[in-house]
C-alpha cells in the first residue's frame, strides 16, 4: 500500500 | 518581493502541491522596492482584481513599509488620466508557508511541455497515480488501472546526438529527451506521485515549450518551467510504500 506524503513532512514551517 | 523580483509561494488544502513562482523584476516596466517585503494576498481577490485590466492596460502594484493592503492601479495605456485602484488586504497565513529546502536532485529530464501535459491527462484517464522513473537510458512514465488492469506508459528515451534538440515543435523528434539529460543524472530514481496533481502542473505548458522533471528518491517531485521572465515550479509530494 501506498501512503499519500504531505509536503510538511519535507518541507519546515519558518 | 526582493531586489531580484517577486516570489509568489502558493499550496493547496491538502500540502500536497505546491507552486513557487518567480517572476524577475525585468518583465516590469519599472520596479522599485526600498527593502525586501513579504505580503500573504487571498489569491482569489488578486485574481478577481487583476482579472478587471485588459492585456494592454497598465497594472501597478503598491505596498508601503507597514502596509496592510496591496494596491493595485490599472491604467489605460492610450488613457493615462483613467485609472481605477483596488485594494487587496493582507491576510494571516500563519503556517502555511513553507521553506523550501534545495535538495541536490539526483535526475532531471527535459521534454516537450506540450508532450508532457497529453502523457499526464492520458495517465490519469487510468489512475489516480502514476510511477516516473529516470534510469541512465531514458526515463518512462507508467499508470496502472487496478480495476480494469489497463496499463499505460510513455517512455522517452535520452536523445543520442544534440542535433537532436529542434527549437520548433514542428520538429520535435518523437519520444527524444532533449540533450540536457545526462548532465543531471545521478543514479536511477524512481517516485509515485497523483496523477491529479500531475494534470494540474502540466496545464501551464503555454508559459515554456520545455518542462524539466526534477527527482530524488522519497522526496517532492518537481516539475519547472523556465521561461525569460522568470521561473515556475510545483513540488509534488510523493506517494510512499508504507
Amino acid at each position: 500500500a501506498f501512503k499519500q506524503k504531505s509536503l510538511t513532512s519535507f518541507f519546515s514551517k519558518p | 518581493c526582493s531586489k531580484e523580483g517577486i516570489m509568489l509561494q502558493g499550496m493547496d488544502e491538502f500540502h500536497i502541491s505546491l507552486v513557487e513562482f518567480f517572476l524577475s523584476k525585468r518583465s516590469f516596466e519599472s520596479y522599485a522596492l526600498c527593502h525586501d517585503l513579504c505580503m500573504s494576498l487571498p489569491i482569489d481577490s488578486l485574481a478577481t482584481v487583476l482579472k478587471k485590466a485588459n492585456d494592454d492596460d497598465v497594472c501597478t502594484l503598491k505596498a508601503g513599509h507597514k502596509a496592510k493592503v496591496l494596491t493595485v492601479a490599472i491604467e489605460t495605456r492610450d488613457q493615462p488620466w483613467l485609472v481605477s485602484k483596488h485594494d487587496v488586504p493582507f491576510i494571516d497565513l500563519g503556517s502555511e508557508y513553507l521553506v523550501i529546502s534545495r535538495i541536490p536532485y539526483d535526475a532531471k529530464i527535459t521534454v516537450w511541455s506540450t508532450r508532457f501535459a497529453r502523457l499526464a491527462h492520458e495517465l490519469h484517464q487510468l489512475s489516480g497515480s502514476l510511477d516516473i522513473q529516470i534510469i541512465h537510458e531514458g526515463a518512462r512514465f507508467t499508470a496502472l488501472d487496478e480495476g480494469s488492469g489497463k496499463k499505460g506508459c510513455f517512455i522517452f528515451r535520452r536523445a543520442k546526438v544534440v542535433d537532436e534538440y529542434r527549437d520548433s515543435e514542428d520538429d520535435e523528434p518523437a519520444g527524444a529527451i532533449i540533450h540536457e539529460f545526462h548532465r543531471y543524472f545521478h543514479k536511477a530514481t524512481s517516485l509515485r506521485v497523483s496523477t491529479k496533481y500531475l494534470v494540474h502542473a502540466s496545464k501551464r505548458a503555454p508559459l515554456s515549450s520545455k518542462v524539466s522533471v526534477l527527482m530524488k528518491e522519497d522526496q517532492p517531485l518537481l516539475v519547472q518551467y523556465d521561461f525569460y521572465e522568470g521561473v515556475l515550479k510545483f513540488y509534488i509530494a510523493p506517494r510512499i510504500a508504507d
